[in-house]
């Protein structure tokens, strides 16, 4: 069902992470939330694409459209994941891989 | 005494069995009392929903559906090669087929809402998933998956970080927050002896795990076992036994109806059908009262391949069966008089270094962990709903495990089958099995955990490195635990559903949707076109102006100061037609003086209408005047139109 690289392959249309953001005091934290998570994804390269579903603090970073294939994929990841890593913000990070799905 | 003309009705043998008596879900007495379903939703969670079909399309809700594959509010499958997207469909079909319509079949809940969320067909990840559990929460109160991780007897997988924290969110927020119900599929790894403690989804606490018998009442072929399970209901068997007869898409090779759906995919719709039929008695079920009341109504039944075991509790359980058969009769019943479990408590030993070696069969390693009543006293925890057990172990052939779980009690779970096709060597790492086959006995006291290596290699290669126990359950008593067995029984007559009785039940919470109103690409494209036609028109009509004027403006008539309508013809065309195509230039104003001069103010930027002394009108005649007849103009309706040019 699911792509047929299995679980290593790049997300739907290139390079995918999920952040978890830490939740701030006070007021409108949703926006402020949506703030930091679009300045992350500046300062990663990506785009922010949204909260995950209703997953307050969850959100979707991911390559922006036309990006370089893979041949620079390993250094785009490599790249990424040190500026997530090292971004005061980000409580948890993962890149999206592709799910092995059956119907049963 | 229920009739319905659809055709294949009297082949749902599921619903209502006239060949073997009882081999049903044993419904029909629940729908004589008007349990159809009505005011819930159930959600196929898939690879879409044919919902044009007749048999979907009334009970069909857009509100709780959406296409996760192609990001946009519709969940219709795609025809693909395969010409396999017709799963969601049947899905949805066992749930809300609808009744009397002279089509195809009905559904168990032929009164709920069916909706569907399409994911299945396309590349599929954990944020998708997460979205997919939580999507539209509020509207939909069940959702139904049949899908899981491959069931190839060597996978170890399940929902991922982001897909855990949603079925807990889902819990926790969904429906009001009486929490999501998610039903899932046990899995069809049957012939390559798997074994769903594998599956994370099945092993979950979050979800209810439906298994598959076949309308003997045995385990089908395809059928795993497992601890986790909750209980199972009526699906397809082999060749020689029929299968579930349920809508079917009608694109490409299907015809909207199916005689041939079959797997623990068929059983778990049924499942969740059933508990449609629940919350209608009793919308303020939470996702725990649900669990408890399957566990405490599903019934075991003769079945010599069942390893059934009787807990301490009372409940028997079978690896293969769970608590055993479901019965809507039973459930709906229940339902009706259920107060809702006291809040779920949860007790979790320290992480347990061993790195012990794992002995061969027939020895096994033993580890033992003490739950005193201190250890209970934060959480008040008294009697066991699920029991965990998360190990990490190294061996170079894990299918060569076994693991089995001893509750204080004595009763044994297994919880890691051997899997012969599993020769994966990275062992399990942090991985969670799960056992309901505690549930109602008390937590306290000690528990066994025994590791044995059962592969043929002559030398002993498996490491238990850590290990840690997880008990869930509540401050009810086995005292408290009996009490409800006893009042349920009491109400499997039927007499709380006939007499109305209703017990008074919590509106529940408003909780917002949080997701914001996202355009959809397709919106998004509209807008777009939308957009630029506007402007296109736009420019061309201002073009057209401009030019038009710049034409006027160097017409040599007009060039000399004001206007002298050129000599009018005495054939008039239609007046009207004239008067509106009369040019606009600069000319006096009624009373004789030159709105250029003094006089009327001149509109910046549009010439003023002519004055017209009489006879001047050839202009527009020789341009627009049909031939024909004409009456000259008459002063009155010139005099008037005049002042009105003017």
């Amino acid at each position: 069902l699911a792509g047929t690289d299995g679980p290593g392959a790049e997300g739907p249309g290139g390079l995918s992470w999920a952040v978890h953001l830490d939740k701030l005091e006070g007021e409108q934290e949703e926006e402020t939330l949506e703030q930091q998570a679009d300045a992350l994804a500046q300062a990663a390269g990506l785009v922010n694409a949204g909260r995950i579903g209703e997953l307050q603090g969850f959100y979707l970073l991911v390559q922006p459209a036309g990006h370089r294939q893979d041949e620079q994929a390993e250094a785009i990841r490599q790249q990424t994941e040190a500026v997530l890593a090292r971004h005061e913000a980000v409580r948890w990070y993962s890149e999206q891989r592709l799910l092995k799905r059956a119907k049963r | 005494s229920v009739h319905f003309n659809d055709p294949k009705y009297p082949q749902q043998w599921h619903l209502n069995n006239q060949r073997s008596p009882g081999r049903d879900i044993n419904v029909t007495g629940v729908w004589e009392r008007n349990v159809t379903g009505r005011g819930v939703t159930v959600v196929v969670v898939d690879d879409g929903v044919e919902h044009t079909v007749q048999d979907i399309a009334p009970n069909y809700s857009p509100e709780g559906s959406y296409d996760l594959n192609s990001n946009d509010p519709d969940p219709m499958p795609h025809p693909d090669a395969e010409n396999g997207n017709y799963h969601g469909t049947r899905c949805a079909g066992e749930i809300a087929a609808v009744p009397n319509n002279s089509f195809c079949a009905v559904g168990v809940a032929y009164g709920s809402r069916v909706a569907g969320i399409r994911v299945l067909d396309g590349p599929l990840t954990d944020s998708m998933e997460a979205v997919a559990f939580n999507k539209h929460y509020q509207i939909n109160d069940i959702y139904s998956c049949s899908w899981g991780p491959d069931d190839d007897g060597r996978t170890v997988d399940g929902p991922h970080q982001l897909g855990k924290a949603a079925l807990q969110h889902g819990v926790l927020a969904g429906r009001q927050g009486f929490g999501s119900i998610f039903v899932v599929a046990s899995g069809n790894g049957g012939q390559h002896s798997d074994n769903c403690n594998y599956d994370g989804y099945a092993n979950s606490i979050y979800t209810v795990t439906i298994g598959a018998v076949d309308e003997e009442g045995r385990m089908p072929f395809y059928a795993e076992e497992c601890a986790s399970m909750l209980a199972v209901t009526f699906s397809g068997g082999d060749k020689m036994l029929r299968s579930i007869v349920t809508t079917d898409w009608d694109l490409q090779k299907g015809t909207g109806c199916t005689e041939g759906h079959t797997g623990t995919s068929a059983a778990a719709p049924l499942a969740a059908g059933m508990i449609a039929l629940m919350l209608q008695v009793r919308p303020c079920l939470t996702w725990r009262d649900v669990q408890h009341i399957i566990v405490f109504t599903a019934t075991q039944y003769e079945d010599h391949h069942a390893d059934w075991a009787t807990n301490e509790a009372g409940f028997s359980h079978s690896h293969q069966h769970g608590f055993g058969l479901l019965s809507a009769w039973r459930l709906v019943n229940a339902a009706k008089i259920w107060t809702s479990v006291p809040y779920l408590a949860s007790y979790a030993s320290p992480v347990l270094k061993e790195n012990k070696a794992i002995p061969l069969s027939p020895c096994s390693l033993e580890v033992l962990w003490n739950v005193s009543r201190m250890d209970l006293e934060m959480s008040g925890l008294k009697t066991l709903e699920h029991v965990a057990v998360t190990v990490s172990i190294t061996h170079p052939r894990r299918g060569s495990l076994e693991l089995k779980l001893f509750c204080p009690s004595g009763m044994m779970s297994l919880i890691g089958a051997p899997r012969s096709m599993d020769s994966d060597p990275s062992g399990f790492d942090d991985w969670t099995f799960s056992t309901v086959r505690c549930w109602g006995e008390r937590a306290q006291g000690t528990y066994r955990l025994a590791i044995r290596d059962v592969g043929d290699e002559p030398f002993q290669a498996g490491i238990l490195r850590q290990w840690q126990l997880t008990l869930y359950g509540s401050v009810w008593t086995p005292v408290d635990i009996r009490d409800r067995q006893r009042l349920l029984e009491s109400a499997m007559s039927g007499k709380y559903l006939d007499e109305g009785f209703t017990l008074p039940c919590p509106p529940g919470l408003k909780i917002p949707e949080e997701d914001g109103y996202t355009i959809t690409p397709n919106t998004l494209k509209t807008l777009v076109l939308v957009g630029c036609f506007t402007v296109f028109w736009t420019i061309y009509y201002m073009l057209e102006v401009y030019l038009g004027q710049r034409n006027v403006a160097s017409h040599p008539v007009c060039r000399s100061g004001p206007c002298h309508w050129p000599q009018r013809s005495q054939k008039a065309g239609a007046e009207e037609t004239e008067l509106e195509s009369v040019p606009l230039c600069n000319s006096k104003d009624p009373a004789g003086a030159d709105a250029e001069g003094e006089g009327a103010p001149r509109r910046a930027g549009l010439p003023v209408p002519a004055v017209r002394e009489p006879g001047a009108w050839g202009l527009s005649q020789s341009r627009s005047a049909p031939d024909g007849p004409h009456q000259p103009l008459r002063p009155d309706l010139l005099r008037g139109r005049e002042e009105r040019i003017c």
